[in-house]
C-alpha cells in the first residue's frame, strides 16, 4: 500500500 | 504602472484553462523580467509554476515589482470574452490597484472590449524548488502523454512510471484488471515533435495519482511536446514550454510505507 505524499515534505517554504 | 500587451492573446486563454482546475486563487507576480505565478492546490500535493517573459509582450512595462491577487475562475470567465485572435492588454495602476484592466482588440482593430477584474489579497505560501539533476528526462508528444493518462484512468486511480534504458512504461492496476503502455525512444529527424527522447542517469520507478496528471494535461494545447522529469522519491516535473515562457507542474509521488 502506498500513500500520497505532500509536496511540503520535499520543497521548503521560502 | 503595469502594462503588458500580448499579440497572441489566445495563449493567455489557453494558459488560464491549464491552471484553473488546480488552483482557485493566485498572485500574478509582476516584475521587470515578466509575469510569474506559483501556487499549490488545496491538498498540497501538486504545484503549478508559470512564467511569461517580458520579451514576449509588446510593449511590456513594469516600473517595480508587485503582486496581483486574482481569482482564476473569474479571470477565466472574463478571458472567455476575448476572441482567440484578439490582442490582449493587461493594465494595473500600482501596488494598491484594486482591479486589473483587460482590453481585447480584434485583429482588424475595429472592435475593442474593455473589462475590469476586481483583485483580492491573497496570502500565499511560496515554496522554494531546488535545482535538481533528474535521474530521467523524457521529451514526448504532449498529445500522447494526454492519451496515456486518459486511457489508464479507465483502469486505476494511480499510474506507475518506470523508465529504463530506452523505454518508458506506464502501468495501472485496478479492480477491473490492469493495463500498461510502453513507449520506446525514437528519433524522427523529419518530425522531431513526434519523437520520444529518453535521457537516463539511472532507472526510475515512481507512482503518481492519475487525477492530478489528467489536470496537468490541460496544458497540452500550449505545446506539441511535454517534458517529464523524474527522480527516485522526488516530485515529478511536467513541463510545457512556450515561446514566451513555460508552465511547470510538480506532483508529489505516492510512496509505500
Amino acid at each position: 500500500v502506498s500513500s500520497q505524499k505532500s509536496l511540503l515534505s520535499f520543497f521548503g517554504k521560502s | 504602472m503595469f502594462e503588458a500587451r500580448l499579440i497572441q492573446g489566445g495563449l493567455l486563454k489557453k494558459l488560464l484553462e491549464s491552471v484553473k482546475e488546480l488552483v482557485t486563487d493566485a498572485n500574478f507576480d509582476c516584475s521587470e523580467s515578466g509575469i510569474a505565478l506559483q501556487a499549490m492546490d488545496n491538498s498540497h500535493v501538486a504545484l503549478v509554476s508559470l512564467l511569461l517573459r517580458s520579451e514576449g509582450f509588446d510593449p511590456y512595462r513594469c516600473d517595480r515589482g508587485f503582486s496581483l491577487g486574482v481569482n482564476l475562475n473569474s479571470l477565466n470567465k472574463i478571458l472567455k470574452c476575448a476572441g482567440n485572435d484578439d490582442i490582449i492588454t493587461l493594465r494595473a495602476d500600482d501596488n494598491s490597484a484594486d482591479s486589473l484592466s483587460l482590453s481585447f482588440e480584434n485583429p482588424n482593430n475595429d472592435r475593442i472590449g474593455e473589462y475590469e477584474l476586481k483583485l483580492m489579497d491573497i496570502d500565499q505560501e511560496h515554496l522554494s524548488i531546488p535545482e535538481t539533476d533528474y535521474d530521467a528526462t523524457i521529451i514526448m508528444p504532449s498529445a500522447e502523454f494526454q492519451r496515456i493518462c486518459r486511457d489508464l484512468t479507465v483502469v486505476s486511480e494511480s499510474v506507475t512510471i518506470d523508465v529504463s534504458k530506452d523505454t518508458i512504461k506506464f502501468t495501472a492496476e485496478g479492480e477491473l484488471g490492469s493495463g500498461n503502455i510502453k513507449l520506446k525512444s525514437t528519433s524522427s529527424i523529419d518530425k522531431p515533435e513526434e519523437s520520444v527522447n529518453i535521457e537516463l542517469g539511472q532507472d526510475v520507478s515512481l507512482q503518481f495519482s492519475l487525477k492530478y496528471l489528467m489536470n496537468f494535461t490541460k496544458g497540452t494545447p500550449l505545446s506539441e511536446q511535454v517534458i517529464l522529469c523524474l527522480s527516485e522519491k522526488m516530485p515529478l516535473l511536467v513541463e510545457y514550454k512556450m515561446d514566451i515562457g513555460y508552465i511547470r507542474y510538480y506532483l508529489a509521488p505516492k510512496i509505500g510505507d
